[in-house]
This record gives C-alpha cells, structure tokens and sequence, in this order.
C-alpha cells in the first residue's frame, strides 16, 4: 500500500465521520441528501460483499465494516432518527435516473460476468455518480454549510488521491483496472467546480453560497 | 492476478 491510497481511505475515513458527527451534534440532517447517502451505502454493500468470500487483511477487513456501519447509521439518522430536519423538499434528484443506467452499465461493462463480479463494478459506476444529488440540492438551495462543505471537500479527495495511488500502481506494480480508473476519473470531475468554490471561498472563511 | 490484486483497494 502506498501513501496515497492510505491518505486516500483516511480521507474517506474522515468524510464519512464528519457528517456522521455533524448530524448527530446538532441533532439535523438539515441541508444533507438521503438520496445520496442511501447510494453510498449501496455502493458500500454491494462491493463489500466480499468480506464474506476473500479475506485481505485485517486493514481491509475493518476499513470496510466501519465504511458500512457509519454509512448505515447515516441513513438511519437521515430517515428515521432526525427525519423531522430532512430537507426532502430539497432533495428532488431523480436517484433512478442513476440507479438504472448504473445497473445497466454494470451488465454491459465489466470485467467478469458473474454476480459478485457485477455487483463490485456496479458499485464502482454508482459511486462515480452518487454525490449528484448532494450537489444538485447545493445547487437548488444556492448554499451549503461550511461543515457539509469540509466533508464534501474529503469525500472529493478520497478520489482523487485513489488516482494518483493508480498512477503510482502503474508504474512501479505495473497494476491498472481501467473500470475504476475510468469511473474515478469521472467522479473527480464531478467535484472539480465544488473543488474551486471550497478553495475560493470557503478556505477564505466565506459560507459556501451560489449566486442566485 | 489484477483480479486479486483490485480487491485489495476499499
């Protein structure tokens, strides 16, 4: 394992408990989309399946049920403990419209037609797109809460720092997987607005808001 | 094998 993808899973790491920690300190997922947070802990479940099948390491092991528990217990806050604070309103993204094409995708291109195998690359497609709907609601409502924005900010950079680790994998293992290169391409495009605006205005120690 | 070798990412 190199440093970046370590630094890449701690990011990761931290994303996931920050907005953890911010829902449940101020007791609201005002502002945060179920939408999203329901296909991360899709993601995490069908790619995880194989902790029942091939053990890696105990790293990888843990890494993976603390990934799965705080994402399940994200959900929970979002739509039954703090459901009263979902802005549901707000979160009008048609999940479907991703979910499907995903699923479709993941038949057509993969590396192995077998189920587990379809399920890992389906997951690998559908996180590439997951933050959509968090994004759009940033977009609808025009603002974003500085916390919301430091862990989007890490959830970006988990990404980006997987490409450079795939770079570095590249080169000195001669490793590369073209699904996850390709879909992590994508997903770190998808911040690069987020990416300039965090860095612009919110490093700055101005609120994350867009003109209206 | 790439296979095995991919599993190891998270």
């Amino acid at each position: 394992m190199n440093v970046f993808r370590l630094t890449g899973d701690l990011s990761h790491l931290v994303a996931i408990i920050l907005l953890l920690l911010k829902i449940w300190k101020t007791r609201s997922c005002a502002g945060i989309s179920g939408k999203s947070q329901v296909m991360f802990a899709l993601v995490f479940t069908t790619r995880y399946l194989d902790l029942f099948t091939n053990f890696i390491s105990p790293y990888n092991s843990v890494m993976k049920v603390i990934y799965l528990g705080c994402s399940y217990a994200t959900v929970y806050m979002i739509y039954m403990k703090f459901k009263a604070s979902y802005d549901g309103n707000h979160d009008t993204f048609r999940a479907e419209f991703l979910i499907i094409p995903v699923g479709g995708l993941a038949f057509l291109v993969n590396h192995e037609f077998t189920p587990l195998e379809i399920l890992w690359t389906f997951s690998i497609y559908l996180e590439s797109v997951a933050i959509l709907p968090q994004l759009f609601m940033i977009t609808k409502t025009g603002e974003a809460e500085t916390i919301t924005t430091h862990y989007l900010f890490a959830l970006g950079l988990y990404r980006a720092l997987y490409l450079i680790n795939w770079i570095w994998r590249y080169y000195f293992e001669g490793f590369f997987d073209l699904i996850a290169i390709v879909a992590g391409c994508v997903q770190t495009i998808l911040y690069c607005d987020f990416f300039y605006l965090y860095i612009t205005k919110v490093l700055h120690g101005k609120k994350l808001s867009l003109p209206a | 094998s790439e296979q095995n070798t991919k599993k190891d990412e998270l």
